[in-house]
């Protein structure tokens, strides 16, 4: 008969790492490096300074030919308050970003997952030090109890923050295969330059190169704030919540406090519609009964659609500034479409389509995709972009695959549509798929202007 | 300053059940459908029985306008013994099948996040009822605290079990599309029961119309048995846990007891070739020692490759059933290759292409594809076993993609590597890619000498 065992959600990424992005030794040093820096980008632009990160990869004790190295990555961001350390990189499900604003992170997941597997492959404890800009600088050096999904404190150490530093710096070794990894690593740190043209980023790799991506400007997209739930987008759980958790014991301020956007006067009608009576405690309503109110949700037709403050597009200027300094193209058509929505969450396409200049001629579209500026540099032919590029019809903006063009689209929202844990590729839908094709027609369409005009001035020139 | 959350593992599959296939309303039908009809098989299989599977989907009290739908899903198998069954249906993370041992399940994840779909969708709860042929069948009304991640017991019921029936029933309301998924759920049947060709699978569909795929024989692979880690597929952690858990005060019966076809001889050879004592307590091992453990055990030539009892092939006689029962074709060429090991799990490759008869003309292969006998029908294009066949040479063997030909691939092993927690596609595993390829020419080969022994015969006519 069966024998049954539950295990923690660290012991689940921990047998399954490669689901999380941490197949192998040379991915597993992509993963660790990006899942950093990705928190880095987060926590400078929370504390709302232009990013400085270090990334160092040096060669662990048995040198060059023992495949294991150490990682060190350090920042400029907002720190992590001492109490929270242990957890935000020794236990897996624990981060600040559950919440309905646009962040690079989003599973609170990462930051564990790359310590995990340094532990995994080196038994060696990792270090964290960090300060929110306090008097106080934090240190701790800590091991995962996988089995447990809970950080193991070996050491830690305070010291007094004179010059009040803020940041975090991440120290680990891990097993991995540099040399196998080095052309993604330095891709995903250039295209990560591109889409964050405000971010200093300097890599040291194991041989003592020296790569620096420098910003371009300290101009930085104002940041998301964090918004209420929208009616279209919740369900019978997200509401179940709200209603343990509402100190209103009438169901018109329980609307008008808990949703987005829902005035006291939209509330009123919303309740009309479903015959509900505006007294109602939300805490009486009935299973049965709080399934009706979410479908009256969905079919109510006078709610305000989302706003994008919770998102924060780069905007047109700096995703030309980023495209002219890593791609140094000859013209550049950017575009940002208006916000939209997938399933109730908000969300925003940018595009861009870069002519000539350094941009070399592959024979086919050089596809740059991002997603709350993050690069994904994985699984091209699966993610919705690529395959909106493949099928779109490029002859009627007479432009074609043997031109020196890149293709760049970028999403944003407070809920990216991954197809996977690792951040690989996005998953199609169509309300993201229209977006995504009526984004790149517009640049397209400015790139067939210019193309005619610079055609038409050539044509002058040899009369 | 940040604002730290931990949620549990149900919470972050709720939150994210897009990654677990449960995406739209159809899409969550059809993993509904499979992930409980994949429980059956497994359970039927555990209790060496041939299958009987009766799968029902009704329209809910709203009626076929309303999208909700009722499913209902009965097998013969092991069932559940009692005071399991609110964990197996209403806790993530838990199963019976976290060993080392070909199984459909994997992740203790499929069954709770159907019942949990149908949850947050209708706040209805599921009911489980379920025997494992002793003298009591019990029934259980549950719903998940997602927040938990733990099963609230509604309701519990015992009646007699007079004719000592095993199996279990799972029934619940979910909101779903059937008209748009039932293209993917019958060809999921059909598949299921071409690469099953043992089972029984009886489906009711919510218009009433029935659909019946019959076994041809009760015949069934040998099961898999459970096996040992090996030592080129352990890493530090596992060495570890085994450590915690050993009796054996010295190493010598530490390497022999707890490693996959390690004897005594071998055993003795390993610590002479590590250096270690033999009579080393291996809870005497440090930190840096269990590393250099691990290493050994990968540099280490003499251990034996790891057997195939783990694993459970159907074997080319039932392969060859399943397909000329599914796909009727003209001539079958299906290959089994010898066992093999990726990162230290292994795995079997069985390999067929079915010619001609009533196989249609596509204008291209048509390509199955399964996983310890679970049919996958999504993200093809992402699949190791897709590109394999759309970068092979077939001109070699004079076989074209405008004739009638499917090509199918069955990998088994312990650990299939699954790139989603959905279960849709394959990663590209050298080793793994290497099989597929290898079995595919030879079945290719076969094809060959018949079409060429058919046209000589048809030359001879002729004359
Ligand atoms: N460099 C850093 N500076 C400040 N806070 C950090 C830093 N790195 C991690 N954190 C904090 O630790 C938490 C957990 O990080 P982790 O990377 O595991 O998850 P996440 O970033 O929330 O989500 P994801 O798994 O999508 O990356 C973050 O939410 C953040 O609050
Ligand atoms: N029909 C069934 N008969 C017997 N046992 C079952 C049945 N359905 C589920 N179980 C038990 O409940 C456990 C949990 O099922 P669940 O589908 O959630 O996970 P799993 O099958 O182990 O893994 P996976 O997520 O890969 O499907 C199983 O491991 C099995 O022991
Ligand atoms: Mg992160
Ligand atoms: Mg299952």
């Amino acid at each position: 008969s069966q024998v049954f065992e539950e295990i923690s959600p660290a012991d689940f990424f921990y047998r399954n790492r490669d689901i999380a992005g941490f197949t192998n030794p040379s991915r597993a040093i992509f993963a660790s490096i990006r899942e950093l820096v990705e928190n880095s980008l987060d926590a400078a632009e929370l504390a709302g300074v232009p990013p400085d990160i270090y990334v160092r990869l040096t060669f662990g004790e048995g040198g060059s030919q023992s495949g294991i190295y150490k990682l060190r990555v350090e920042d400029n961001g907002s720190g992590i308050t001492s109490r929270h350390i242990p957890s935000a990189f020794g236990q897996v499900l624990f981060g600040s970003k559950y919440k309905l604003k646009q962040a690079r992170g989003t599973f609170g997941l990462g930051g564990t997952m790359a310590v995990l597997y340094g532990q995994i492959t080196t038994h060696k404890p990792a270090s964290i030090v960090s300060s929110t800009g306090s008097t106080k600088i934090y240190k701790y050096r800590i091991m995962i109890d996988i089995q447990r999904n809970k950080p193991i404190i070996l050491e830690r150490k305070i010291r007094i923050n004179k010059e009040r530093w803020h940041g975090t710096i991440v120290n680990f070794s891990l097993e991995g295969d540099y040399f196998r990894a080095m052309p993604k690593i330095l891709e995903y740190l250039k295209q990560t330059a591109l889409v964050n043209p405000y971010a200093n980023i300097t890599f040291v790799d194991p041989k003592g190169r020296l790569y620096k991506f420098m910003r371009v400007t300290t101009k930085m997209p104002p940041p998301p704030k964090e918004t209420l739930p929208h009616p279209y987008g919740v369900d019978v759980e997200t509401v179940k919540r709200l209603i343990q958790i509402t100190r209103h014991r009438n169901i018109l301020d329980f609307m008008r406090t808990h949703f987005h956007r829902t005035s006291e006067k939209i509330a009123h009608k919303f309740l009309e519609f479903t015959g509900i009576p505006k007294s109602k405690n939300p805490k009486n309503l009935g299973p049965q009964e709080i399934v009706k109110l979410v479908q009256m949700m969905k079919r109510f037709e006078e709610f305000r659609p989302p706003s994008a403050s919770c998102l924060s597009p780069l905007g047109e200027d700096l995703l030309r500034v980023g495209i002219l300094k890593e791609l140094k193209p000859e013209f550049t058509a950017v575009c940002q479409r208006k916000p939209s929505t997938y399933s109730g969450h908000p969300f925003i396409v940018e595009t861009a389509i870069a002519y000539g200049g350094e941009i070399p001629k592959k024979g086919d579209f050089i596809v740059y995709r991002f997603a709350n500026r993050i690069p994904l540099l994985y699984d091209e032919a699966s993610d919705v972009s690529f395959r909106v590029i493949k099928n779109m019809n490029w002859r009627r903006y007479k432009i074609s695959p043997d031109m020196p063009i890149a293709v760049l689209v970028h999403i944003c929202s407070t809920k990216i549509p991954y197809k996977t844990v690792g951040k690989e590729f996005i998953a199609d839908r169509p309300e993201v798929k229209r977006e995504i094709l009526n984004g790149i027609r517009e640049a397209a369409r400015k790139l067939k202007r210019f193309l005619s005009k610079r055609e038409h001035v050539e044509r002058e020139k040899r009369r």
